[in-house]
């Protein structure tokens, strides 16, 4: 059982809390409007609420910042407040912060206070959904454990045309095929050695990571 | 080649048109705001961007709009003009409208309009995190064609502290075990008839569909 802070209770980071919430970790929810902190009370998504102003670092260092798992800033419209905030966190040894940026500049400048990771909903969601319409939604890499992924790769072109036993990719780069997709999106799981590789095809690949770098870089 | 239209070129909106862009499609870029068109324009980062009110529905006429492959609307703050530039595309024939909302009310307006597709960009992005935090990331069910999937299951109850052979999952549910993630996160990729099986354990399967649901109903 974990405890988090999260700071800002909008729309992201009030969602960040209710997850850790539902999962049974404890959670502790700032945000310097009553008014949130008392629909976020009210709405019982999560067990304690406080209203606190974060750049105020007197009133953050009575809550003992430094014991938490780790501390979300969920500030998003006020890059001035986010960072202030951010920057007292680091003040009274907070190591891991997560912090949601509003814009390029907002994030670099978290970054250079050393923020653990840094998210940028919108931009994300935009690329994401965009992605999802096109149907270019890929495995990419799934690790298995520390050595073994399953990947889908993109047929390297100097592959196209060839037979899966011509191609000689389990031997060279120590991968197995587990299936091939053709263009059109449905995997056939029906991979012989005389299978014959097309362009745009991709391949669900299982193998060491580092192989399947290696693989992956071909196509470049 | 595809063409679409987005409205709304904020981090979201902007985003989306963008990777409509990289991946060779037409995109055309609606905007009220002439400095916002104007930085998109210089950007380079689309081919096309035009100052408009969306909710003007005379302008909008103009553009042909039923002819794009689908339209963005990405008018996040004001719920106004989200809904009166999808009532307007509604009204000039547009079949595929993919929206944001900021509310949950203001999805469920736009649902009631006939919105295919509904994003809340801060809410999902807070949700992801959080279990990304927790480690919680899972597989779930990546299809390899219309009817084979692998997917990430935990183990139901009933077979806990049994061996793999003693649950006779191969030939009950008809599912392959690829590999057991063991809590602590790691994959392993020893799997015998011997192995024991722990509460905590999450089994990666690979089966018929239907076969992986009716697994996955077992723990509830
Ligand atoms: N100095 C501060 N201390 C504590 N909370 C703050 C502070 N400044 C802003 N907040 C709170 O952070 C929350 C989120 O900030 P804001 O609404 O500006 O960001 P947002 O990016 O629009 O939010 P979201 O997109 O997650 O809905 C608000 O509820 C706000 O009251
Ligand atoms: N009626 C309208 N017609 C065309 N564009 C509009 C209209 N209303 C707003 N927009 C544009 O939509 C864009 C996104 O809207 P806004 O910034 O309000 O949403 P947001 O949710 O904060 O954006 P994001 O989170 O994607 O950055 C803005 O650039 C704005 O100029």
């Amino acid at each position: 059982k974990k405890n988090f802070l999260v700071i800002g209770l909008g729309r992201f980071g009030s969602n960040v809390a209710r997850v850790f919430y539902e999962n049974g970790h404890d959670i502790l929810a700032i945000d310097n409007s009553m008014e949130v902190v008392q629909s976020i009370i009210d709405s019982k998504t999560i067990n304690d609420a406080v209203q606190l102003d974060a750049t105020d670092s007197n009133s953050l260092k009575k809550l003992e910042v430094e014991k938490f798992e780790a501390v979300i800033v969920a500030i998003g419209s006020s890059i001035e407040d986010s960072v202030l905030t951010t920057a007292n966190l680091r003040e009274l040894g907070v190591k891991k912060i997560i912090a949601k940026a509003s814009t390029e500049m907002h994030g670099k400048i978290l970054e250079k206070l050393g923020v653990e990771k840094i998210v940028y909903p919108e931009a994300e969601m935009g690329r994401s959904l965009a992605k999802q319409i096109l149907g270019l939604n890929t495995l990419d890499e799934f690790a298995l454990n520390e050595n073994v992924s399953i990947a889908e790769v993109a047929l390297p072109k100097e592959f196209h045309g060839k037979t899966l036993s011509e191609t000689n990719i389990r031997l060279t780069y120590n991968l197995n095929i587990l299936a091939i997709r053709r263009s059109g999106g449905d995997f056939s799981l029906t991979v012989t050695p005389q299978t014959s590789l097309q362009p745009d095809d991709y391949l669900l690949v299982i193998g060491n990571h580092e192989n399947i770098e290696r693989f992956q870089h071909l196509r470049e």
